[in-house]
């Protein structure tokens, strides 16, 4: 057997894009895209569930719909994709 | 497809757009011609026309920018968010921007155009040969000015067709220098540079000076990107330099060691430990035609699908042979309609789903219908039937009698289930469907000879079919072609003082509430005689709304009051819920 290999990461200098833990980049991504803290209508904020939100994006990208930060969702997190929200606020 | 919410769209159909300033990615004909090909895809279904401006304030301003660029929206270096657009509007609404921290092509590798050489412009190809060895970029070998060229053609040996790949040796583009080359050493800020400069701007593009001293001449422009330029980091626009040692490592290609998201990055000089300089490699990129033509979908009013196959579905992915997906079709048209041979636009041609045994507000389920055709003997429109099976609503384009055009209406109401509007002897009508189109003009006195011109209020008796109709101190009752009146609204038991009937809200079986001035009175339809206990006093029972509107009506569980060109709409438990436009909300505009 092979040993693994051992990966470093490196800071790399002027690069925008920081290390993110996946539970991180979810959490910026349905708050970007809208799918939580949907501002209502009559001024007050809404906090919707994690998983309600996760579910939301999921049916919205045609992903199972577990709620869940599973691969898929994860994966689809990391498309490159349009900067408008799909959920307006 | 969805649409924004006020379904915003652009009143004129001739839109404007402006390209600010160019990726240095592409030659500017190529990012001109991929514009143009992205706003063709919609106006090849729709009746908007797309006219380029080259100063001033255009409908459209298109840019390409990093990072912060300007707005509250900043991106996020290369992949990503590629762009983003916002919907029709003044001001920044309309606007679409591109991140140029992403490597824009045609989205198959490096789309590199040539000039001067003999190919006339061509586009290199890649591989070619030339002597013996392939080249899948641009190369110096063969010359000693050093200037990167390529083959048009697979193999330069026999076809010798050539031409000069992007080059700051070559030219620069945007800045004041008219596309000058760049002239190495050039001093600026009395340091002198041999090479493009980012030193400056805090914008992160790279740039020149077109004459030896930038601090005398102040002449500039931006360098453009060569195909082996690496995209990103901090040494964009150099090329990457093989070998090169990274934490002791020697790596003769590109790499994503080091890093956690995958993405393949070299060293721009001979080691990375050293001097810690590097990018990302140029990969396929992203199709700026594509990712325009979603976007311009955004700046046209559409917001993002759930079909996967839609343009406007939010994630990026490449086609080769792109054609606009039915889904696409379908919300632009509900927005701006189609254009027939003719020159008449057909209005929202909209495949709708409907359960004809549902009642006209029911959500839409599982059958297939176009809009039905205006019945011939109430429409103005010259256009005569057409195919069955694809009927469609026309509508003349004649501005004097566009409801867009109006700023208020004499009174609206539901008949039929349908949402009309009348003006001036004409009425419009807006089917309660989803999605359901305007028809229209029609000429009231066709449809119901007795009435006059102006019609203050009106209302359905749904249960005797009968239509109110009260225009002044009088009013007129239709029972299908029979009509009762005029009669004086004296004999219902309204006052005298009264000038108009304002608005009808229909309130139970037998019941309707009219309105008129800051009062309303209940009628009950069967007795033809106004209830004891009115009039009322209108902001008592539904507060927050104008006092002096000119229509009430009920239309979708909700009671509209109108004035101006606006509405309150208050729900059933008699909140007001929303204020909009007319013209928006109600009749698509």
């Amino acid at each position: 057997w092979s040993a693994p290999l051992k990966s470093v990461f490196v800071t790399f200098p002027g690069d925008i894009m920081k290390n993110m833990t996946d539970t991180e980049l979810a959490e910026g991504y349905l708050k970007k895209f809208g799918y939580i803290n949907t501002l209502k209508r009559s001024g007050f904020q809404s906090m919707v569930s994690t998983s309600k939100a996760l579910k939301r994006m999921q049916r919205q990208m045609g992903l199972e719909e577990t709620g869940e930060m599973d691969k898929s969702t994860l994966d689809a997190m990391k498309r490159p994709r349009c900067g408008v929200p799909d959920v307006a606020n | 497809y969805k649409t924004f919410d006020g379904d915003l769209k652009w009143d004129n159909r001739d839109v404007t757009y402006r390209i600010i300033n160019y990726t240095p990615d592409m030659d500017i004909s190529l990012i001109d011609d991929a514009f143009a090909r992205a706003f063709k895809v919609w106006s090849d279904v729709t009746p908007l026309t797309f006219t380029r401006l080259f100063d001033g304030t255009a409908d459209i301003m298109i840019s390409f920018g990093k990072a912060d660029h300007g707005d509250p929206y900043p991106f996020d270096g290369k992949d990503g968010l590629l762009a983003h657009a916002y919907p029709p509007g003044e001001g920044v609404q309309g606007d679409a921007h591109f991140d140029d921290d992403e490597y824009w092509t045609l989205g198959t590798g490096p789309a590199v155009k040539t000039s001067y050489g003999n190919a006339e412009g061509a586009m290199c190809h890649f591989p070619f040969t030339f002597e013996g060895k392939a080249y899948t970029t641009c190369t110096t070998s063969g010359r000693t000015d050093n200037l990167p060229w390529c083959a048009t053609t697979a193999d330069y040996s026999s076809d010798k067709k050539y031409g000069f790949c992007p080059s700051e040796l070559l030219y620069t583009f945007d800045g004041n220098a008219d596309g000058a080359k760049c002239v190495f050493p050039f001093v600026f800020l009395g340091q002198e540079y041999d090479s493009c400069t980012t030193e400056g701007r805090n914008d992160g593009y790279r740039w020149c000076a077109t004459t030896s001293n930038f601090d005398n001449d102040k002449k500039y422009g931006f360098c453009p990107s060569r195909d082996t330029s690496v995209i990103g980091g901090n040494a964009e626009g150099e090329p990457c330099h093989f070998p090169f040692v990274f934490l002791g490592k020697e790596y003769d290609s590109c790499t994503s060691e080091g890093r956690g998201d995958g993405k393949l990055w070299c060293s721009t000089t001979n080691s990375y430990d050293d001097d810690n300089k590097w990018g990302f490699c140029p990969d396929q990129g992203y199709s700026l035609f594509l990712v325009a033509a979603h976007e311009f979908g955004h700046a046209l009013g559409l917001d993002h699908s759930n079909i996967r196959e839609a343009l406007m579905y939010p994630m990026y992915s490449y086609v080769k042979d792109f054609s606009l997906h039915e889904d696409d079709i379908e919300g632009i048209q509900y927005l701006y309609g189609e254009v027939m041979k003719n020159g008449v636009i057909i209005q929202n041609r909209i495949k709708m789903r409907k359960c004809p045994l549902l009642n006209p507000f029911s959500q839409p389920t599982l059958f297939s219908f176009f809009r039905k055709q205006n019945n011939t003997d109430e429409t103005d429109s010259p256009d005569g039937p057409t195919d069955p099976t694809t009927t469609a609503t026309t509508r003349p384009v004649d501005p004097t009698k566009d409801a867009c055009k109006l700023t208020n209406f004499d009174t609206i109401t539901v008949i039929d289930g349908e949402l009309h509007f009348f003006k001036d002897g004409h009425y419009w009508k807006m089917s309660s469907e989803r999605n359901g189109g305007l028809q229209g003009p029609f000429s009231i006195s066709q449809k119901w000879p007795a009435l006059p011109a102006v019609i203050d209020s009106a209302f359905e008796n749904i249960l005797a079919r009968k239509l109110y109709f009260f225009s002044g101190t009088r009013f007129w009752v239709y029972t299908g072609k029979s009509v009762l009146g005029p009669r004086s609204i004296e004999k219902l038991g309204l006052p005298n003082s009264i000038q108009k009937v304002e608005g009808a809200l229909q309130r139970g079986k037998g019941k309707v509430l009219l309105f008129s001035g800051e009062n309303y009175w209940r009628l009950d339809v069967k007795a033809q005689k106004i209830d004891k206990g009115y009039p009322r006093y209108t902001d008592a029972v539904f507060g927050g709304v104008p006092s002096d509107a000119h229509d009430v009506f009920q239309y979708k569980a909700h009671i509209y009051f109108c004035r101006d060109r606006f509405y309150w709409r208050m729900n059933s438990r008699r909140q007001v819920d929303r204020v909009g436009y007319v013209k928006y909300d109600l009749l698509k505009c």
